[in-house]
């Protein structure tokens, strides 16, 4: 009660400031920047501002995130910033992030800039384990992250225990082998030397390419019960709404794609799934809060969003993106090969 | 969608190969 209360006086405090700006703080994947926002603003607004800031225009992917209580959420772009649960302590922290990923990395993320955003964002879910990832793919992934970052492997200025001091691989999969730091390192250098030649981009690339297969790539997880009480998770990600045994997140037990769901709804914590075969019973669930639903239906929307306008082809805009960015990969092909 | 991990199956199992003889037994 006395936080709530606190937090009411936050606000008016904030909207009361003759400035009538208030300051935020925004976390990129590999930025942090600081925004003075006007008190009228709505999340559009100030998403905006960080897009054009960071120079992204593959804006549909991403989303300012804030935690709230033991969960997160995402900021309403037609909400008042302020208007949102947010701690309104100054500078208000929003972490800039992929809310939604695409079907085929390669096919659908044309600018360098948010290949790098998802790639980053992509190998810390791995390297913290919030993607399950197989030894071998770990490696792998290792050695594309490493041809990312120092460029061409050269015996000469990579020297052994060059990458002593750099987080590669998952600490599930270290301690699942007797390999001692050195052994791991010359595992990935070996590979990393086969990736000459690939640029920076390049080698994301072909990391995203390697984790989007994984099966915990892009999925949101949710605990829900079903109508008996049985506790489960519900996934939800660019593909449609998966059920899965709270033991196994890797495959699950049904899968609605998305152009096979008539509706979702949910009223108070009961969400209801309506297959579009009528045929099919409507799948019946409780989530544990109804702040929980609003998210959930959030990704649902989002995510059946982007698979319809994935089936349409591409718009004008991202025609052209497409076209600037093959030329621009083109004139650094003629700049490498001159070189 | 092709399978999983298409181009990449050949160099994973030779990463696999290589990993096994230093496999703890509980993992």
């Amino acid at each position: 009660m006395a936080r709530a209360l606190a937090s009411r006086m936050g606000l008016s405090a904030l909207k009361r400031k003759q400035t009538k700006s208030f300051s935020v703080r925004i976390v990129t994947m590999d930025a942090e920047m600081e925004f003075s926002c006007e008190v009228k603003w709505k999340g559009k607004d100030l998403f905006d501002l960080v897009c054009r800031t960071v120079g992204l225009r593959e804006s549909w992917f991403f989303g300012l995130q804030y935690n709230i209580k033991d969960t997160v959420a995402w900021l309403k772009m037609d909400k008042k910033v302020l208007d949102h649960d947010v701690c309104k302590e100054e500078p208000i922290t929003f972490n800039f992030l992929a809310k939604f990923y695409p079907e085929n990395a390669e096919e659908e993320l044309v600018q360098e800039i948010t290949q790098h955003l998802f790639f980053l964002q992509v190998k810390k879910e791995i390297l913290d384990e919030e993607i399950y990832c197989p030894p071998e793919a770990s490696v792998l992934l290792a050695s594309y992250a490493v041809q990312a970052k120092y460029g061409d492997y050269d015996p000469t200025a990579h020297k052994p225990g060059f990458l002593a001091r750099e987080e590669l691989l998952p600490k599930r999969v270290i301690n699942l082998y007797q390999m001692t730091p050195e052994m791991w390192e010359e595992r990935i250098a070996a590979w990393y030397a086969e990736h000459r030649g690939r640029t920076r981009d390049e080698a994301e690339m072909e990391y995203l390419k390697i984790a989007q297969d994984l099966e915990m790539y892009g999925v949101n997880y949710f605990f829900i019960r079903n109508k008996k009480g049985t506790s489960l998770l519900l996934g939800v990600d660019a593909l449609g709404l998966h059920i899965y045994d709270p033991q196994n997140k890797l495959t699950p037990k049904i899968s609605f794609p998305w152009n096979e769901i008539r509706n979702i709804s949910y009223s108070d914590k009961e969400f209801a799934i309506k297959p579009l075969d009528k045929k099919i019973e409507v799948f019946k669930f409780n989530s544990s809060k109804l702040r929980v639903n609003k998210l959930i239906l959030q990704l649902c929307i989002g995510n059946h969003d982007l698979f319809m306008r994935r089936r349409r082809g591409d718009s004008l805009e991202v025609q052209q993106m497409k076209s600037q960015a093959r030329e621009e990969k083109a004139r650094k092909q003629m700049e490498r090969q001159r070189l | 969608a092709g399978p999983k991990f298409g181009p990449y199956q050949k160099a994973l199992r030779e990463i696999r190969n290589s990993l096994l003889p230093f496999a703890n037994e509980t993992g």
